[in-house]
């Protein structure tokens, strides 16, 4: 099983290749959700779409309740996304605790919820595009973001 | 011989693992 705070680091390098406007450059960067979301938006624009993305607040500041009612957005949506368009189950042990991102800016949690963007990439109808640009990242990133694919795969249930 | 032991190089484990979800048909669950 990946190190979920190794996977959060080498996540966080991949989730910059989106350059989403919001900032994601740190744990901290991503407490907010606005960026994972823009990068959802990207990833699949038809379901990520602009009126789910509009209902992302972006000046959350350091409000916490704002952070987790966006990260809450974040998770549902994703969940949904398993289930209804990839027709996949995630697995109880996949979901993070969002307060935990949103209070405790908690890099295990964090690293989880990015792992299921990342499932989304790879298996949405750009897949291609995508892992063409994982292909390029440094090699140490690559290795964590193969385990973290690895571990998706060995927990999904269809 | 070092062409036999491409496959398992760290490069071309990650390039095998890689190209083999390339190949997966869109969409597919798994």
């Amino acid at each position: 099983e990946v190190n979920k705070t190794v996977l959060c680091e080498s996540l966080i390098i991949w989730l910059q290749t989106f350059s989403t406007p919001s900032p994601c450059k740190t744990v901290h960067d991503l407490t907010s959700g606005v960026a994972m979301a823009q990068a959802l938006h990207q990833i699949d624009p038809s379901w990520f779409n602009e009126a789910w993305l509009s209902r992302i607040k972006e000046d959350v500041g350091d409000n916490w309740r704002l952070k987790v009612n966006n990260l809450k957005k974040v998770l549902q949506l994703t969940v949904d996304y398993y289930n209804e368009v990839l027709a996949q189950q995630v697995s109880d042990v996949l979901l993070p605790d969002m307060n935990l991102i949103a209070e405790h800016a908690h890099p295990v949690h964090l690293g989880m919820l990015l792992q299921l963007i990342l499932g989304c990439a790879i298996k949405c109808e750009k897949k291609h595009e995508y892992i063409q640009i994982i292909m390029t990242l440094e090699e140490s990133v690559q290795h964590v973001v193969m385990t973290a694919i690895q571990e998706l795969m060995s927990k999904e249930t269809t | 011989d070092p062409n036999m032991k491409a496959g398992t190089t760290s490069e071309g484990v990650l390039a095998n693992f890689f190209n083999s979800l390339l190949s997966k048909k869109t969409g597919s669950p798994g």
